[in-house]
């Protein structure tokens, strides 16, 4: 007599959450841009049974971004999901996975991310700062100025702008705009750098060799200009660097 | 008011004892819990 056919897996059944888990280390593991994304929602489970302890699963997630860009070493369960307030951004992603004899692998993903609507954003909170685009002329003066200030006073290598993770403007109270960005350790000093910043190559690309910045601009009422870089490679934070500040609070 | 005793009515029915051997219903098979918020 024929088995009867398996119950339909549930998206909260353990076997759904380990694939999910599985899914999520995936994706991370395999993206080189942006930020980690951690699990929001297993959206719907399919089960299409191979053979004995051969199962291929289809999963559905809704992931949101979390604060650690992808080249932070900080494993995934340290990172925190950025708030609503701060202008979410989800993914979603369709997996593919088999299971054999207990062993989960993934076969293929799939992912597309969206920022939330500004609309809901300003309906909770009308003041906050928004997403905008990456390169928007503001952004992009301010990670520039950010960068080269920030080269300016360290005593590390020079560093080299990889890519803006996320930026903000908020108009009201103050004009300020906010960047977030990766950067890369050159084989250049500063002092090298100047003379001949064509000549500065990247480091290998080892996670030491990488690191992350936090600025902000502030372009009214009074400029002002924050720049916070933390390299991978060490542990102990930059301090802030301020510029042209007006307010030293 | 109509939202009171709506109210009323639905605490009332709280309290109707379950039969024994009473299984609630299994929750939706999917989607699954939201971990953080819901966009």
């Amino acid at each position: 007599v024929p088995a009867a056919p398996p119950a339909p897996l549930s998206c909260d059944d353990p076997e759904s959450e380990a694939a999910a888990e599985a899914a999520v280390n995936y994706i991370n593991g395999h993206s080189h841009h942006g930020y980690k994304f951690a699990l929001n929602r297993i959206e719907d489970v399919r089960v299409v049974p191979q053979g004995p302890n051969n199962d291929i699963i289809f999963l559905e997630l809704d992931l949101l971004e979390t604060n650690c860009h992808i080249l932070s070493p900080t494993p995934l369960v340290n990172c925190t999901v950025r708030s609503f307030t701060e202008h979410a951004v989800e993914g979603d992603c369709d997996v593919k996975l088999q299971k054999l004899d207990g062993t989960l692998s993934v076969l293929a993903s799939k992912c597309h991310s969206h920022a939330d609507s500004s609309e809901d954003v300003v309906q909770v909170c009308p003041d906050c700062p928004l997403l905008v685009s990456l390169n928007n002329t503001e952004v992009l003066e301010a990670v520039s100025a950010a960068l080269n200030h920030y080269n300016s006073k360290t005593t590390g290598p020079y560093l080299r702008l990889l890519e803006i993770g996320r930026a903000k403007i908020q108009y009201h109270p103050a004009h300020i705009v906010v960047a977030e960005f990766a950067v890369g350790a050159t084989n250049c000093s500063v002092e090298e750098a100047e003379a001949n910043v064509g000549a500065c190559q990247l480091l290998p690309e080892d996670q030491s060799n990488f690191g992350f910045c936090r600025a902000a601009l502030v372009k009214r009422p009074s400029p002002d200009l924050q720049v916070d870089c933390q390299l991978y490679g060490h542990q102990v934070p930059a301090p802030n660097i301020p510029l042209l500040s007006h307010d030293t609070s | 008011s109509v939202t009171k005793r709506a109210v009323a009515e639905a605490a009332q029915h709280d309290k109707v004892p379950r039969p024994v051997g009473f299984v609630p219903p299994p929750p939706p098979p999917c989607p699954g819990r939201i971990r953080h918020f819901d966009i």
